[in-house]
C-alpha cells in the first residue's frame, strides 16, 4: 500500500 | 436524488496561455486537469452510499480500477449539447483539428462513439448520476476482498436505477438495459486512454502530478 499513498491519505481524510 | 446532491462542481482546465498549442501542451493540460479530477472523485466516491462501509483496501482497489471510467463518462455526459466535439472541461473543448494536433484523433473517436450513444438517448442527468456510481460499483478487480459487500452496493444503485427508469420512462421498458449495455464501450474506452497516458508516462516528455502517476501506475 506504500506505493498508493496519496490514494491511502484521501481516502481517509473526513472531508 | 442523494446522487445528484453529490454531483462535483465543474473543473476548468486553464491551458496556459502563454505557451503555444502543442502535443506536449495538451497532454500537460489534460494531465493536470485529470489530477485535479482524482481529487474531485475520490471525495465523490465517499459520498456514494455504502461505499465508505467497505474496507479502505476495497476502496483503494475499486478506486485504482475505475478512475479512468469515470473520468471519461463525466467528458462524454459534458460533450452531448456539443456537435463531435470533446468536452474536457468548459475551457477546453476539442474539434477534429485540435484533437489531430493533440495526438488524439483516435481516443476522442472512441469517446465520441460513447457520446453519440448517449445523444441517440438523450441521456438525462439523473440517469447520467446513477451511470457514473454503477461504473464505479462495476469494478472487476481482481483484488476486491469483500465481494459480497460490493455486490450489495451494485444492487442498490441497479435498483436505483430500475426504479428511476420505472416512474420517469416507463414507455421504454429495456431503457435501464440499453443503459448498463452502454458499459463495455465505457471500459474500452478507458482502456485506451489509459494506454494512451501510460505511454506517455513512459515517454517522460509530460510533467505529471503524483496522484496522476500513482493511479496511473496501479
Amino acid at each position: 500500500k506504500e506505493k498508493h499513498k496519496i490514494l491511502h491519505r484521501l481516502l481517509q481524510d473526513s472531508t | 436524488s442523494h446522487l445528484m446532491v453529490a454531483e462535483p462542481e465543474k473543473l476548468y482546465a486553464m491551458p496556459d496561455p502563454t505557451v503555444p498549442d502543442s502535443y506536449v501542451k495538451a497532454m500537460t493540460t489534460l494531465c493536470d486537469l485529470a489530477d485535479r479530477e482524482l481529487v474531485v472523485i475520490i471525495s465523490w466516491a465517499k459520498n456514494i452510499p455504502g461505499f465508505s462501509s467497505l474496507s479502505l483496501s476495497d476502496q483503494m482497489s475499486i478506486l485504482q480500477s475505475v478512475w479512468m471510467e469515470i473520468l471519461i463518462l463525466g467528458v462524454a455526459y459534458r460533450s452531448l449539447a456539443f456537435d463531435d466535439e470533446i468536452v474536457y472541461a468548459q475551457d477546453y473543448i476539442m474539434d477534429e483539428e485540435f484533437s489531430r494536433t493533440a495526438g488524439m484523433l483516435d481516443l476522442n473517436g472512441c469517446i465520441l462513439q460513447l457520446v453519440r450513444k448517449y445523444k441517440s438517448m438523450k441521456l438525462e442527468k439523473e440517469e447520467f448520476v446513477i451511470l457514473k456510481a454503477l461504473a464505479l460499483a462495476n469494478s472487476d478487480s481482481v483484488h476486491i476482498e469483500d465481494v459480497e459487500a460490493v455486490q450489495k452496493l451494485q444492487d442498490v444503485l441497479h435498483e436505483a436505477l430500475i426504479d428511476f427508469e420505472s416512474s420517469k420512462q416507463p414507455e421504454e421498458p429495456r431503457r435501464a438495459g440499453k443503459l448498463l449495455m452502454t458499459l463495455p464501450l465505457l471500459r474500452q474506452t478507458a482502456n485506451k486512454v489509459l494506454h494512451h497516458f501510460y505511454n506517455i508516462k513512459l515517454e517522460g516528455k509530460v510533467p505529471m502530478h503524483k496522484l496522476f502517476l500513482e493511479m496511473l501506475e496501479a
